[in-house]
């Protein structure tokens, strides 16, 4: 693999990506899931975010573009050179254009638009061309299929030298990640990454996967997140209902959505509409309070205190976890209220935390939650 | 400036344009080419095919042959190949 001099590259792992320009050889909607899956290929090896916006400036712009449009590198027509991309860096950088004079494709029959995006974004990410003829990165076309598509070892080695790896940061390029499968539903070492009453159901999130549980506990099985949720595609930090406003919030990384019910009302905004300091980065679990209307953030050690009335942080805060919920273990990663009592989900274990008592009352394994 | 760089076969004219194409747009530093650099673009020309060869796997020869324009004339992407 190559990376460009100076090794450019995003500093941020959440990016924002828009298609402001579509191709009349395809439908928007096998664009968008083409360049989904494009991005998807990369997020699946390194710790990367992708967040689709639909106006405004992004990170990353796509368009299909033909001849000379306006970046110097005029295009020429049918086959020839089918897109280029920018490397990161402001304005044009990382930046996609795909030459819209070609026959784009979902399938094999022309050019697979998956298959150019998945390379373009490699670029877009900070790699150059490889010179290993099975690298995804390789200069000249070679059809991949979409579905269960795995990043060859060189393409995973070059981005995770960029960005290090899933989950742990900048360290040693490791073995390709294995796709993103469903999770082990009765792993009892599951753990969630959200949860959230929403409308009568409770969702639990893990990684592309969420379980959907009505009251009573049926047998139930993991769904994508994309199928409901195609903005969110994955790994959820918090999410938390406001029942009387019908309301439901979102978190990933910096950003957030509402939605009612399962309909995103508008584009992501930023959590520091809700008066966060800037040096907070993403939220690890939210959980409101029904009686007090206050919504609790937790964000590593701390937490905060969220007015939904007056809509605005409460004064004094943050304060240390450990001072106010004790008996609660280990890092919070997702937390719920049912039944006037906070449910607090720390890796394998769920903490049944009862306010009036200010104390833990119970413990059981985070998966005893969907069935197991 | 007729281009000089040898020839390992019978190679047809527009074949020739087609990688001194290929060659400048992704071999090589971007800009207009002035006629002076014409007769130095011959050396530069069989430079460029060996960086290519090279790059490809191919026999680097610095010559342009069938094997080398069959990769020229494959469907790619856009960006350079040396990161520049």
């Amino acid at each position: 693999y190559h990376v460009f001099p100076g090794e450019p590259k995003w500093q941020r792992s959440s990016l924002t990506y828009r298609i402001t320009k579509y191709t009349s050889s395809l439908s928007t909607q096998d664009v968008d899931r083409a360049v989904d899956l494009g991005l998807k290929a990369w997020s699946d090896a390194a710790p990367l975010n992708f967040i689709k916006t639909t106006q405004g400036e992004a990170d990353i712009m796509i368009s299909f573009e033909s001849g000379d449009h306006g970046d110097s590198y005029p295009f020429d027509g049918p086959r020839g050179t089918l897109a280029h991309a920018f490397a990161p860096g402001e304005g044009l950088g990382g930046d996609t254009h795909f030459d819209n004079a070609e026959r784009w494709t979902t399938g094999k029959n022309g050019f697979n638009l998956f298959t150019v995006a998945a390379h373009e974004f490699g670029h877009a990410l900070g790699l150059g061309h490889s010179s290993d003829p099975s690298a995804l990165m390789y200069p000249t076309y070679r059809y991949q299929h979409p579905i269960g598509f795995q990043l060859p070892t060189d393409d995973v080695k070059g981005i995770q030298a960029l960005y290090g790896t899933k989950g742990i940061g900048k360290e040693k390029p490791m073995a390709p990640q294995q796709p993103a499968n469903k999770p082990d539903q009765c792993d009892p070492n599951l753990s969630f990454d959200a949860v959230t009453v929403l409308g009568n159901e409770l969702l639990f999130f893990k990684e592309r996967s969420f379980w959907r549980r009505q009251a009573p506990l049926t047998n139930i099985g993991p769904s994508p997140i994309a199928s409901s949720f195609p903005q969110l595609m994955s790994n959820v930090d918090a999410a938390y209902e406001v029942a009387e406003q019908g309301t439901a919030y979102f978190f990933k990384g910096p950003h957030y959505w509402a939605t009612r019910g399962l309909q995103m009302q508008g584009h992501p905004r930023t959590i520091y509409d809700f008066g966060f300091p800037r040096h907070v980065q993403k939220i690890d679990a939210a959980v409101h309070l029904k009686n007090s209307r206050k919504t609790l953030f937790f964000v590593g050690d701390d937490y905060y205190s969220y007015d939904e009335t007056k809509r605005e942080m409460e004064d004094d805060y943050p304060k240390s976890i450990d001072d106010e919920f004790t008996g609660v273990e280990g890092n919070i990663d997702a937390a719920v209220e049912v039944n006037g009592f906070i449910y607090f989900f720390s890796g394998p274990k769920a903490y049944k935390y009862d306010t009036e008592k200010e104390d833990v009352v119970n413990i059981v394994k985070s998966s005893s939650w969907i069935g197991c | 400036a007729p281009l000089r760089f040898t020839l390992s076969q019978p190679i047809h004219w527009k074949d020739i344009y087609t990688a001194k194409e290929y060659l400048d747009k992704y071999y090589s530093d971007r800009g207009t080419m002035r006629v002076a650099e014409m007769v130095a673009d011959d050396v530069s020309m069989s430079r460029k095919i060996r960086k290519m060869q090279k790059f490809f796997g191919l026999q680097v020869t610095g010559k342009l042959d069938h094997s080398t324009l069959a990769v020229m004339q494959k469907p790619r992407c856009g960006m350079p190949d040396l990161a520049n």
